[in-house]
Order: structure tokens, then sequence, then C-alpha cells
């Protein structure tokens, strides 16, 4: 069955920095990508899941050069929006597959999770859209990941660079 | 200063479901998505934050009507993933910016949820990419939440409908 997936894309040069229980409540969202705003630090990627008690974990990817900056200025904000720590790892890399086929056809993301866990690949973050899914895992797996997707979608010419998506 | 936006869009036939706390190891993402696509059920976001204590928590948006149906497939895989719970929540609402500017201006993602906090609306999840934001909020909020986007981002042609972004 073919799907339509114009192709997998990767980036290490990437860090994610996680606000651990921020307070859930109005305006903690924007404390936070106003005080990287305001710095001009550009975000790539947001994920805010489902909050636990009254808490809530605000994880961002921004490019590794950006990484102890960001973490200086979080550091500074962490105390306002009541975080309990603020996690930094500049190992991971994002692993994506895109195309329109991700949205019409619901076996897609299911494809490429059994393509990473089928070749040990633990997925971190995760954040899709109609036309991407984006998953975080570790730096050293990523040449792995693209090979094991480039296999699972059948594409011959396979794309390392980063684009937006 | 201007913006990229092409635009505010905001769904509330929508449902989430989350896993609560589900393995985090390889081949869990899979298990769950596959049990899905199997049933042809369209997924229209996957968000998983950052984990806790080996845990983790997998959300997905689906379509309202896909709701139930969902949630009997999920109660048998969530034994295999060692699922605590299953969250399923119809009344919830996706509202999104979309635009180039996104990208390449840092201060959008902030300029949308400073808008929301102005207006007393809390956000539940989050998924951004390089030309979308898409927030999660309570679906009793989403006019009040398009029309605050509207104004934040000075947008004359309002759109309603969803769009694959
Ligand atoms: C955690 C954060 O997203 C909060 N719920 C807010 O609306 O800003
Ligand atoms: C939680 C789930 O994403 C797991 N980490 C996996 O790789 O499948």
């Amino acid at each position: 069955e073919k799907v339509a997936i114009t192709g997998v894309t990767g980036d290490a040069e990437i860090a994610r920095i996680a606000l651990m229980q921020v307070k859930d409540i109005p305006g903690v969202a924007a404390r936070i990508s106003k005080s990287l705003a305001d710095a001009n630090v550009h975000i790539q990627l947001i994920i805010q899941g489902i909050r636990h008690d009254q808490t809530n974990d605000f994880s961002l990817i921004i490019s590794q050069e950006d990484a102890q900056h960001s973490q200086d200025i979080l550091q500074r904000v962490s105390q306002e929006v009541k975080a309990q720590e603020i996690q930094v790892d500049t190992h991971v890399a994002r692993v994506s597959v895109i195309g329109s086929g991700v949205a019409s056809n619901p076996g897609v993301a299911a494809r490429m999770f059994q393509a990473l866990a089928d070749n040990e690949i633990n997925i971190q973050l995760i954040s899709s859209s109609e036309i991407r899914i984006a998953c975080i895992i570790q730096e050293d797996q990523l040449d792995s990941a693209i090979r094991a997707l480039h296999e699972a979608f059948d594409l011959s010419n396979l794309e390392r660079k980063t684009i937006s998506t």
C-alpha cells in the first residue's frame, strides 16, 4: 500500500528544554514564550501534553546554539510560573515524516512508530499535524531512524536536511 | 509589527483521548496508533510530552463521532501498554494560528498565548510546527478564542472552517 509521503527529514542540531510541572493556569504559556521571543530565540516546536493535578510540562525544541542562553532566560521565569525543574537535553534529534498522506492515511503514524520500535528507538516527544509527524529521539539514533523510515516508506531519494513544515 | 499569519481556524467537532502513564519503551506508540489505524480511525493530532518516571502520557485528537469507538478500542490496548487510565473529553475544541510568520517570528506564539490568557482561556494541550500553532481549549471558549486571536493578529477575513495544516 503506497502512502503519499514526500520525505523523511532529520535534525540533530537541536536541544530540548522542558519546564516541568508549571501551573496550569491562563498566562503561563504566554509568559514562557514571551521571555524567549523578547530574546529573539526561535522556538522550533512547542509540545504540551495533558495536565496532572494542577500542573503541566511545557517542552520546547530550539537550536543547540540557543540552549545555554534559553536556559538562563527560563531560569528567571521558572520562579514566576512555579516550574519544579528545568530539564535541558542537547543530545536529542528530531526525525519527521512529511507528506499529504499523513492526513489521509491513518496507517502512516503506526508505520513510522513501528519502524522506530523495530530498531529499539524510544520516542521521547511526539508532535504531529495533518502533513507531518515529528518525533524527538536520542541524537545517536538519528542515522538508524532515518534508515528505518527510508525502508518503511520505500523512499528512494532521502533528504537529510531540515525543511520548514 | 505585522506578522505573516494567513488565518485563524477553529474546530469544536473534536474529542481528546489520552492514555495516561503508558510505559515509555519502544513499541508503545506503534501499538496504540496501529490499533486505531486498523479500525480506520483518523487521528488528527498526536501529542506526547516529556516522561515522568519511566511512563508517559499519549494524547490523541480525533473527531467527536469517533470518540466512543476509539475508547472501546483503546480499552483493549490499555492493558498491553500499561496505561493507568484513559481520559476522554468531548467538550474540547482546537484553535490554530496558521501562516509562514509562525516560523520566522518568535513573537507569534507569545502573542497567541497572550490573547488566550487575556480572555481567561486555559490551554490544555499545545502542538506546534513551523507554520502552525494548535491549542486545545474548552469547547465553550472557542468563539471567544477566535475573536481574541482575530484581534491580536489584526485579521480582517476570519476563517472558521478547519483546513489541513
Ligand atoms: C500550562 C499553560 O499552557 C497554561 N495552561 C496556559 O494556558 O498558559
Ligand atoms: C510512549 C511511547 O512513545 C514510547 N516511548 C515509544 O517509543 O513508543
